[in-house]
């Protein structure tokens, strides 16, 4: 009858995890999430906002333009509930993050959100800016605390709620980091010594790149620190000690994440609900780190496109947890050593559209049909396809994808 | 049984980097850059775009990419220009 759903999307995350292949980064929770989950290697995201999270639906009657694909749980029984950075702020989500259309109650922004691009980076003369490298001091910050902390707070207080209303539920998490300013708890720059970081591979602006195809990072080059380098537009480079501190910061707001992470799925063991929860994880955009001589995610390369995608679905990628026992204890990432490999993986190339009939089906959800050539007249579609073809099962274990399954009894 | 195939986009107002090159508005775009992967390579089309319509004129080709992953997993060398690539072409329309 329907398992939960719990929907993680970070903003600007490539994928820059122990489970993805990265030696460098310190993301045991994430990590120990992927060792119970199918995950693609090969997810890409398709355009400048979340395309994940919305397809173009056209309701005659509310003339609304944007469907999210909360609302097709909300009208499927689902308490759907959202926290902290889920939907695009604006015309996207109907001026009103789409409630009550796609949300059972007003979805929760942090308070300390309001701050993010505030002066509170303090510089080397004591000052404060607003920079993009930006570890804090968290007690100094306005509030004592950051967005991304108050969200992770806030889902723990819904999965207390919801354990006690045993109504099944869709909540969707978004979290800000790693999404520049880079503003993390500074303690996080201790798992990541500037002596240990490289430039990227590769940075340098391609030869034959066609200048249309190259984004001049303009985001960052209106930040403090950056404008106080006067890098020459629209090539730069970056000076390479501020490239590596870039790097140092990113590696830095994952390491963060991930803790956040952590203390998000352990409150789920706590109040029970991992054997009855779906778990997505996954990310809006990749983010270029310096290659191509490049910044941000403004482009077409494989490294501001491709982003983390996993599915932990209890009973099918991993056995289901008995009562009592946990599939999510809290790892800390200064005391954490050795990682996990993935439990399942696909290699198969894969979009972000496909992420809504994907979790359709496996919430037992009808599977809305694909959209037709012209779609605007069309009340509910959707551009991808379901990917459970290639979580394939063979003993209780998901392994490398396959297409479709040979014992179709056991098929999921 | 064809390798599932990504699609991604992303719109440019002008030929060359200028101060809104990141993030165009709706009516600034003149040229959007088509993008297809797979396993195998990644080739992008930059072709002409009418924001009035949201029509891309594959007649108008701007620029191309092309890449091969498996000796250029970092997308480094380009080779449309070095390459026949007209089925590539056809598979992206």
């Amino acid at each position: 009858d329907g398992m939960n759903v719990l929907f993680i999307i970070v903003d600007d995350l490539r994928p820059v995890l122990g489970c993805y292949g990265d030696k460098l980064v310190k993301s045991p929770n994430i990590d120990q999430l992927a060792s119970q989950s199918m995950v693609f290697s090969n997810a890409y995201a398709q355009a400048r906002h979340h395309p994940a999270l919305r397809f173009l639906l056209l309701l005659e009657s509310s003339c609304r333009k944007l469907f999210h694909h909360a609302q097709y749980f909300k009208e499927n029984g689902y308490v759907t509930l959202s926290v902290g950075k889920v939907f695009h702020p604006g015309v996207s989500s109907n001026y009103s993050d789409d409630y009550p259309y796609s949300w059972s109650i007003p979805p929760f922004h942090p308070s300390a959100e309001k701050h993010e691009n505030d002066k509170t980076c303090r510089g080397k003369d004591g000052k404060l800016y607003a920079n993009l490298v930006c570890p804090v001091n968290v007690t100094e910050m306005p509030g004592g605390t950051l967005p991304d902390i108050q969200s992770t707070e806030e889902a723990i207080r819904l999965l207390n709620i919801m354990k006690t209303n045993r109504q099944k539920f869709f909540l969707a998490v978004g979290y800000h980091k790693p999404h520049i300013p880079l503003r993390y708890p500074q303690e996080f720059l201790k798992l990541y010594p500037l002596e240990n970081i490289t430039l990227a591979p590769d940075p340098w602006v391609p030869k034959r790149l066609p200048s249309v195809a190259y984004n001049p990072w303009m985001d960052i080059r209106q930040r403090d620190d950056v404008e106080a380098l006067n890098v020459s537009f629209p090539y730069g480079p970056l000076p390479d000690d501020f490239q590596r501190q870039i790097r140092q910061s990113y590696y830095a707001a994952v390491s963060y994440l991930d803790v956040q992470i952590g203390l998000l799925l352990n409150a789920l063991d706590n109040v029970g609900l991992s054997n009855n929860t779906i778990v997505v994880f996954t990310a809006d955009h990749g983010w270029s780190l310096g290659e191509h001589g490049e910044w941000a995610k403004y482009s077409n390369f494989d490294v501001a496109t491709r982003v983390p995608l996993m599915f932990y679905v209890p009973g099918m990628t991993a056995p289901s947890v008995s009562q009592g026992a946990g599939a999510f204890p809290y790892l800390d990432p200064f005391s954490h050593t050795g990682g996990s490999a993935p439990q399942g993986q696909s290699k198969k190339v894969v979009e972000l559209v496909s992420l809504f009939p994907t979790l359709a089906e496996l919430a037992g959800l009808q599977v809305p049909p694909a959209c037709p050539e012209t779609s605007f007249g069309v009340v509910l579609c959707t551009e991808g396809t379901s990917i459970v073809r290639y979580f394939s099962i063979s003993e209780g274990k998901v392994q490398e994808g396959r297409e479709g399954c040979d014992d179709t009894d056991r098929c999921s | 049984n064809e390798e599932p195939v990504a699609f991604s986009q992303y719109p440019r107002p002008a030929d060359t980097p200028q101060w809104n090159s990141d993030k165009p508005k709706l009516k600034d775009i003149r040229i959007m850059g088509y993008s297809m992967r797979t396993i195998d390579y990644r080739y992008t089309l930059w072709v002409q775009f009418d924001p009035s319509n949201f029509s891309a004129n594959f007649e108008h080709v701007h620029a191309g990419e092309l890449y091969v992953m498996d000796n250029d997993p970092n997308q480094d060398y380009n080779i449309y220009n070095s390459t026949s690539h007209g089925w590539l072409f056809k598979k992206l329309l």
